[in-house]
C-alpha cells in the first residue's frame, strides 16, 4: 500500500512578512489546513486522488482569501471569468472549463466534463450551460464579489489611466 | 490560483487547479489553468503538477508537462525538473510556482516569487507555509 499525501497551494506572487498582519496570516493558515484536511478526510479513508484534489480545492473556492470561485478578481469589465481544470493519472483522462461565469464551483465543472463528456474542455456560456445541464450549483456572476477584489480592480485601472497619460505627456 | 496534486492509497496520482485569472484581464482571456500541461498534469508513476503564476507564460513553456517529461524521459527529479522548467518561465519574464508529486509520494514546491501559500498532509500530519525560505 502506498502512504497517501496531498499537498496543495494558493497562489503565489509578491508575498512578504513586511506586508502580511499576524491576523491574515493565521487566516491563509487556517484556510490552507482546511483544505488540506478535506482531501486528507477522503485520502485517509481510501479515496481516490482524484476526489482528494478536489475536495481540497473546493473550500478554497469558496473561501475569499484565494483567487478562485468566491474571492476571484474582477475584469477589467467588472464582472469575473473563471478557469479550472483536473486531471487523473491513472489513464490520463482530463476535464477543463475555461471563462465560466456562473458555476459556484468551477472545479466540479471541470470534473464534469471529464466524468461526463466525451470531451476535454468546454468554454464560455457553452460550459456554463454545460455545468447547469449536469445539476451543478450555479450563481449569478455577483456571487464572486468581494470589496477587496473590487478595490485591486479600482486601483490597477487608475494605474493604466496613469500609465496612459503619462505616456502622452 | 487554488490547486492540489495528491497520490492516494492505490498509488494514484491526480492534479486540480482553478482560478479567477488576472485582475482587470480583458474579456475572454485564458491563461494556464484550465490547459493541460500548462498548469495541470498527472501521470500515474510519474508525476502530478498544479501551477500558479503568469499564465501567458507558464502556457508558453508548458510548465507542468515539460516537469513530468522532464521526470518520465530525462530521469530527473521532481524538484530539478520543476527548477529547470521554472527558470525557462523566469528566462522569458515570468513567475510563479509549482507544487509537485512523483510516484512514489515523494513532493516539492517551487516559486521563483517571492511567497508561495502552501501545504501538505499525509499520515504524519499537516504542514503549511507562506514565504520564501519557509
Amino acid at each position: 500500500m502506498t502512504e497517501w499525501r496531498l499537498v496543495v497551494h494558493g497562489g503565489a506572487g509578491v508575498i512578504t512578512r513586511e506586508g502580511m498582519s499576524p491576523e491574515k496570516e493565521a487566516a491563509y493558515t487556517a484556510a490552507l489546513e482546511t483544505a488540506l484536511e478535506a482531501g486528507a478526510a477522503v485520502l485517509r479513508n481510501g479515496g481516490s486522488a482524484l476526489d482528494a484534489v478536489e475536495a481540497a480545492v473546493i473550500p478554497m473556492e469558496d473561501d475569499p482569501l484565494f483567487n478562485s470561485g468566491h474571492g476571484a478578481v474582477f475584469t477589467a469589465a467588472g464582472t469575473h471569468e473563471l478557469d479550472a481544470s483536473i486531471m487523473d493519472g491513472r489513464a490520463r483522462n482530463a476535464g477543463a472549463v475555461a471563462g465560466v461565469t456562473r458555476v459556484r464551483n468551477p472545479i466540479k465543472a471541470a470534473r464534469a466534463v471529464m466524468d461526463k463528456s466525451e470531451h476535454v474542455m468546454f468554454a464560455g456560456s457553452g460550459a456554463d450551460a454545460f455545468a447547469e445541464a449536469q445539476g451543478l450549483d450555479m450563481v449569478d456572476n455577483s456571487y464572486f464579489d468581494t470589496d477587496r477584489r473590487r478595490q485591486s480592480l479600482e486601483r490597477v485601472l487608475e494605474e493604466r489611466v496613469r500609465t496612459a497619460a503619462d505616456r502622452h505627456g | 490560483t487554488v490547486g492540489a496534486v495528491a497520490i492516494d492509497q492505490d498509488g494514484n496520482l491526480a492534479a486540480a487547479t482553478t482560478t479567477g485569472g488576472m485582475t482587470a484581464k480583458a474579456a475572454g482571456r485564458i491563461g494556464d489553468s484550465p490547459l493541460i500541461g500548462a498548469a495541470t498534469y498527472a501521470e500515474n508513476g510519474v508525476c502530478a503538477v498544479s501551477a500558479t503564476g503568469h499564465g501567458e507564460y507558464f502556457i508558453r513553456v508548458g510548465v507542468a508537462k515539460t516537469i513530468c517529461d522532464r521526470v518520465k524521459l530525462a530521469g530527473d527529479g521532481i524538484e530539478s525538473a520543476a527548477e529547470s522548467a521554472l527558470a525557462e518561465v523566469a528566462e522569458l519574464g515570468g513567475d510563479g510556482g509549482v507544487i509537485v508529486l512523483d510516484g512514489d509520494g515523494g513532493y516539492a514546491f517551487v516559486f521563483n516569487s517571492e511567497g508561495m501559500y502552501r501545504g501538505v498532509v499525509d499520515a504524519s500530519g499537516a504542514r503549511t507555509a507562506i514565504y520564501g525560505g519557509e
